[in-house]
């Protein structure tokens, strides 16, 4: 089973 | 005040096309350096990063810094009315709540101008770093937007693979499985047309089909796309705009449990 994270993960907010 | 001037109106029209199924509401940003938009889709999964450099336009007046909330469905129902050959004009005054596009044609004998509603649109703006990627594979934007769409009739994500030997998509569902290995190749008569690879890494990522189909709405916007690829980081899928600038789509990858 595959799990799906945001994108807002990656990122940090501005 | 604002006024941009975009003789290859049909540029625009491409771009809202490529976009306005991912993201419902986004902030068009207007700067000296350009026309650009980032916004993330609703299940904040995917992000797209527009970039429309001023240098681009024919004219291009922005005498500060404007930030504009559009309904990106309404507005592609209005870059619709411009033909193809239309030269497109944004135009916006400082605190107004509309924008309006001028649609002239060639010949100068049809004037249209729409306006559209703005509204107010609360988003995340997120940090972008420029990165060095495990692999960066370029290749003619048609062949990756059949091989999302044949995949997809198999399964509902694609594993991207990069490796000496090529880049492998494949995926698995309830009728079988399928993979696709496209090879680097350079010895074809145009350019674009080649498939080229660069590995510092071998690279494994999955993706939700879904997605990279949505980022694939973007093909006629350039004839090659580049997708640069690091273990447990978002792909890049990236559209150039012809000398103007380039749509950037970031997806999270699927990550096994």
């Amino acid at each position: 089973c595959s799990r799906q994270f945001p994108i807002s993960l990656y990122f940090a907010t501005t | 005040m604002l006024e941009l001037r975009l003789v290859q109106g049909s540029l625009l029209k491409k771009v809202l096309e490529s976009i306005k199924e991912l993201v419902n509401d986004a902030n068009f940003d207007c700067s000296s350096t350009g026309f650009s938009l980032q916004a993330m889709d609703s299940s904040h999964v995917a992000l797209v990063a527009l970039l429309l450099r001023s240098e681009g336009f024919e004219h291009y007046r922005c005498d500060r810094n404007l930030s504009m909330g559009m309904n990106l469905n309404n507005m592609a129902k209005m870059l619709k009315c411009a033909g193809n050959d239309d030269i497109i004009t944004i135009k916006a005054d400082d605190g107004s709540d509309t924008v309006t596009f001028m649609f002239e044609s060639p010949t100068q004998d049809k004037i249209s101008d729409f306006e559209m509603k703005l509204m107010d649109i609360d988003s995340e703006h997120l940090g972008i770093p420029e990165a060095e990627y495990d692999a960066i594979v370029r290749m003619p934007s048609a062949e990756f937007a059949r091989i999302c769409k044949d995949l997809s009739s198999i399964g509902d994500t694609v594993v991207i693979s990069v490796t000496k030997e090529g880049v492998k998509f494949s995926t698995k569902g309830d009728i079988g499985a399928a993979n696709i290995v496209c090879r680097q190749n350079t010895t074809v008569d145009k350019p674009d047309d080649a498939t080229v690879i660069e590995m510092k890494e071998p690279v494994s990522l999955q993706f939700a089909l879904r997605y990279t189909n949505f980022f694939t709405k973007a093909t006629p916007l350039s004839s090659t796309v580049t997708i640069s690829l690091s273990n447990e980081l978002p792909v890049v899928v990236e559209y150039k705009i012809a000398e103007m600038g380039y749509v950037r789509f970031y997806l999270a990858p699927k990550i096994e449990e």
